[in-house]
């Protein structure tokens, strides 16, 4: 069980002006940061409850907040993993989705069973350089996503082997 | 080398082979070409003068010049060319970094920043904007939203509503831009969208910048009691990332392209992870 009152509280707190603006104290805006993270922690159960109803099967949800700099453990150690977009938006998007990877081969399929055309890309030196210790992801898997409006897709992916390299035979 | 050009359906952007910076952006379809050069700039945060002893800080804006340093004009580039993103990255410094991104069939292009940790060995604070120049004749008008509604003409040097002097040929002309900010002429428009609430101006024609990041050494007495020094995690200072999208598109045809682009930024399709091996799950 859990709630969105967490959230809608911290939010309701960050109306203050400093914290719309940026002009408060460093420790105040400290705990304006982690009201917002405890809220979002708690929207998290929110999000997975409803999704669960939506789908029918209750899932253990992985929310990856540091996609931005290709972190997410969840992807870079599974072999086989689902990716659920929601789209708030009332019309149809397309959205490119990357997702830091250790593989070099991945097939996405999407919600009717249909091969999704994908690629996977290195992780620029600059974001290792930014990240430190937070993720090892060599690369990104890139695929678009086409989301319906006020509802979600769901797509899956998993990583190829990549094809052994043929030796030939010696032939006498 | 630099990488000399990448493109996509409808757009095509060409880097000067020298230096590595955007020089040119088309849109194939409208067959519009720009002159653009973008690069990244800091304005030396000021510590009081002659005319006045305010400080830049968490509530004031005020460079010491009006003219920005370049963080660098020449970058190191390097592309990366997929059949379904096409990548150019560029390096301005150790703190500023940006990759320039085609999308194979997105009608936009799209400039991933990261800026910091500011440096502050050399005692001086820094402001750092991304500048977009181009030829564009734009009378001094430029155009920023209000809250993501309506779009408000900005004029430089001037106000709607009363006689006004200006005393900060910067700051004075900086506007808050929540969601996108734009020049035209006749023919051509020029926006960008943010990804958050930043700064922005045209401080000469044909000109468009944004401030994307800011360290400052001195607090502006105006109430917060310390200087914006924000160290961060590792107390070296923040490192930002951030995303600008730009359009290319003729005036009457920009609005349309920018307004559903704008709201699929603000409410960005949200991804959520699983493993795939769920029991069955019913609200009762």
């Amino acid at each position: 069980t859990s709630s969105s009152l967490e959230l809608r509280q911290a939010m309701g707190v960050a109306q203050h002006h400093d914290a719309v603006t940026g002009t408060a104290k460093q420790h105040v805006n400290d705990d304006y940061a982690l009201r917002l993270f405890k809220g979002w922690k708690a929207c998290q159960v929110v999000v997975s409850n409803a999704l669960s109803s939506l789908m029918g099967t209750k899932e253990n949800f992985a929310f990856c907040n540091l996609l931005n700099i290709s972190v997410c453990p969840s992807t870079e150690a599974s072999k086989t993993f689902s990716v659920l977009i929601y789209n708030p938006l009332a019309r149809a998007v397309t959205q490119y989705v990357r997702l830091p990877v250790n593989g070099t081969l991945y097939a996405v399929k999407g919600p009717a069973g249909e091969s999704i055309a994908s690629e996977v890309v290195p992780v620029s030196k600059f974001t290792k350089d930014v990240r430190r210790d937070k993720g090892y992801a060599e690369r990104e898997l890139v695929f678009p996503g086409q989301i319906p409006a006020l509802g979600f897709s769901k797509f899956t992916v998993e990583k190829v082997s990549a094809p052994e390299r043929f030796l030939g035979t010696k032939v006498k | 080398k630099n990488p000399t050009s990448i493109e996509n359906k409808f757009y095509r952007v060409t880097f000067d082979p020298d230096t590595g910076l955007i020089s040119n952006i088309q849109n194939l379809e409208k067959q519009i070409s720009l002159p653009v050069n973008q690069s990244y700039y800091w304005y030396n945060a000021s510590s009081g003068n002659e005319d006045s002893s305010q400080t830049s800080g968490a509530y004031i804006f005020r460079p010491n010049q009006s003219e920005p340093i370049s963080i660098s004009q020449n970058v190191r580039s390097y592309l990366v060319k997929n059949s379904l993103v096409q990548e150019v990255y560029q390096n301005f410094s150790a703190w500023c970094s940006q990759v320039v991104r085609l999308y194979s069939d997105q009608k936009y292009l799209e400039l991933e920043w990261t800026v910091g940790p500011i440096p502050r060995r050399d005692s001086n604070g820094k402001e750092v904007i991304s500048r977009f120049d181009t030829n564009l004749q734009t009378d001094g008008l430029f155009y920023t939203d209000a809250n993501g509604r309506q779009i408000l003409q900005r004029r430089r040097n001037s106000r709607d509503t009363w006689a006004f002097k200006q005393t900060e040929p910067v700051a004075g002309n900086y506007y808050p831009v929540n969601s996108r900010i734009f020049i035209k002429d006749k023919n051509i428009q020029l926006t960008v969208l943010t990804d958050r609430s930043q700064g922005g101006s045209s401080i000469v024609d044909g000109s468009m910048e944004l401030m994307v990041h800011r360290r400052l050494l001195y607090d502006d007495f105006r109430g917060v009691g310390e200087a914006l020094l924000e160290p961060g995690q590792y107390m070296e200072g923040l490192v930002v990332r951030g995303k600008h999208l730009l359009v290319l598109d003729t005036p009457e045809a920009s609005a349309n392209v920018h307004r559903k682009l704008a709201l699929q930024q603000y409410l960005s399709p949200q991804i959520v992870l699983s493993t795939g091996q769920g029991a069955p799950y019913g609200k009762g």
